[in-house]
């Protein structure tokens, strides 16, 4: 899916 | 990692370091929406859920403790310092959490990626940061003193935002499953809310003289 499933940014 | 995104978080970091050190060193709030403030700890509690399950980076890390860490600082020193708390204009702060809380909430159990805890909070922790400094900016056109370090720390706040739209076109085009576009509708609604301060700013620094809101 198009929502990497880790959040890299602040 | 790329240069806009560095720019934006270290653009962040100098905004929450510079009101941090004018509270500290002035020992006073004067022209600080507290209510701003806290809801930026609620969009840093909110969003930073994965501190301690996903590591990223160090850097990731770090910066994410102190985000955490300057945000309850400020809302400490507002509420709590005896001498901070003083300069603290309880009357004309006024904005209501709940009438920005609520919303931001629905829309993030309406409107997500994944109906997850941890990815509805963070969504909520986007649409609240997008709307958190109208408190403040509320209270710029009341109060209409502006002085330079709480100038400085609005525009460094919407200076970081826009730095991370050139990110994420940076991102689109060199990462091809980059799709987040909850993320950049939020940071763009955000940057735009900016966008009349910038405008009152450039012409304050522009004509050099003193930065006015119109009420």
């Amino acid at each position: 899916d198009g929502e990497s499933a880790k959040h890299d940014e602040l | 990692m790329n240069i806009f995104r560095l720019a934006g978080d270290m653009t962040h970091l100098v905004s929450v370091l510079v009101l941090l050190l004018k509270i500290h060193t002035i020992k006073s709030c004067a022209g600080i929406s507290l209510k701003t403030q806290e809801l930026y700890a609620l969009v840093f509690t909110t969003r930073y859920l994965d501190l301690f399950t996903d590591y990223i980076s160090l850097y990731n890390t770090v910066m994410k403790l102190i985000f955490l860490g300057s945000s309850f600082s400020i809302v400490w020193y507002i509420r709590r310092h005896k001498i901070v708390r003083r300069s603290y204009d309880k009357d004309q702060d006024t904005f209501r959490h709940y009438f920005i809380v609520l919303p931001c909430l629905v829309l993030a159990l309406l409107i997500h990626h994944k109906f997850t805890f941890k990815e509805v909070m963070w969504t909520f922790s986007l649409y609240l940061e997008a709307v958190a400094i109208l408190p403040q900016l509320v209270l710029l056109q009341r109060t209409r003193n502006i002085d330079n370090l709480t100038g400085q720390y609005v525009f460094l706040l919407g200076a970081y935002r826009a730095l991370y739209i050139l990110n994420w076109i940076y991102r689109h085009y060199t990462e091809p499953h980059y799709v987040h576009w909850i993320t950049w509708i939020a940071g763009i609604v955000q940057t735009l809310l900016y966008a009349d301060f910038f405008y009152y700013y450039f012409q304050s620094w522009k004509n050099n003289v003193k930065l006015q809101l119109p009420a």
